[in-house]
């Protein structure tokens, strides 16, 4: 017997101010959600699994530049993009995990990849890097994840010790470890 | 950071989250997101769980998967467990973020306590829902 469907997603955390948020990126923001939310309502709609569901809801948002994931990603202190993700079925507990992985197109796809395709739960680094191209996944150059509010974030931040969450205009006065 | 949590008409669940991590993260830090257990989680006799936020403290209270045991050993509802987590546990701790999570029943639960969160949800038979902040 077939049971009713249901998807949940978000595009971070943290805190802008209101006169920050235009109605433009308002507007570009729900839009946004609204796509990722339609392909992932689509492939449950159509008897797909949820694990195909979430990953491809992912993918959409890795894909925009409005989030801190894929495309979107923020810089590093050394002015790069370090990208972390994994994914979890709740049936078999089968799970896959990547971090600190660069240039990988969709890092959720690679997380992907390492569920159902290697014996391990978690790689990391050059090493998922290597799994990744084994397993023929898209990898972009460092321009393709070169967005000019992220990187006026991190201009701000750069000579300091300070971090900032995803959608933050106050910064954090606080060290890693 | 992004994520998605599904129960598909299998009665399956899963969940899947992705991040850049933090502006001008050092050291090859790394959040929660790529932690299961921390900020991904998806167990069928429960529910799944992708979280977003300051993952330093997400790791320390292990945000998922004690949402996920309250359910399974306390007999919590999901937003019970996910509010006690997220409202009490980790403001308590100091932790900023937030989740969004599915049960095997389809209850949906979107508990965060930072200022603001991007989330949408849409349950069959219902109008999708998009909303941007408290």
């Amino acid at each position: 017997m077939e049971k009713p469907f249901a998807l949940a997603l978000h595009g971070g955390a943290g805190t802008i101010t209101r006169a920050l948020l235009t109605p433009e990126m308002d507007m570009a923001y729900k839009a946004s959600l609204e796509e990722a939310l339609s392909i992932g309502h689509h492939l449950l709609s159509t008897g797909h699994s949820a694990l195909e569901a979430v990953e491809a809801a992912v993918v959409s948002l890795e894909d925009n530049p409005l989030f801190n994931a894929g495309r979107g990603s923020v810089f590093n202190k050394r002015g790069r993009h370090e990208m972390d993700a994994s994914i979890m079925c709740g049936k078999t507990l089968a799970a896959g995990a990547v971090a600190g992985v660069r240039n990988v197109k969709n890092p959720i796809q690679l997380a992907s990849q390492v569920l159902h395709h290697s014996d391990h739960v978690f790689l990391c680094m050059q090493g998922a890097e290597e799994f990744a191209r084994k397993q023929g996944l898209v990898f972009e150059t460092d321009e393709y994840f070169y967005t000019q509010q992220r990187y006026e974030q991190w201009q701000q931040l750069r000579d300091s010790n300070v971090y900032m969450l995803d959608h933050s205009d106050e910064l954090k006065d606080k060290k890693f470890g | 950071t992004v994520g998605a949590v599904a129960l598909d008409k299998h009665g399956n669940l899963a969940a899947a989250t992705s991040t850049g991590g933090m502006t001008n993260k050092n050291f090859n830090r790394i959040g929660d997101t790529p932690v299961i257990g921390a900020g991904t989680y998806a167990n069928n006799h429960t529910c799944a769980i992708s979280c977003t936020g300051h993952g330093e403290y997400f790791i320390r209270a292990v945000v998922a998967y004690d949402i996920s045991c309250l359910m399974e050993y306390k007999g919590l509802s999901l937003n019970q467990a996910a509010d006690l987590v997220i409202h009490d546990k980790l403001k308590h701790m100091g932790g900023e973020g937030g989740i969004i999570a599915v049960s095997a029943d389809g209850e949906i639960a979107m508990p965060f306590n930072s200022e603001g969160m991007y989330r949408a949800s849409w349950v069959e038979g219902q109008a999708p829902h998009v909303a941007i902040y408290k």
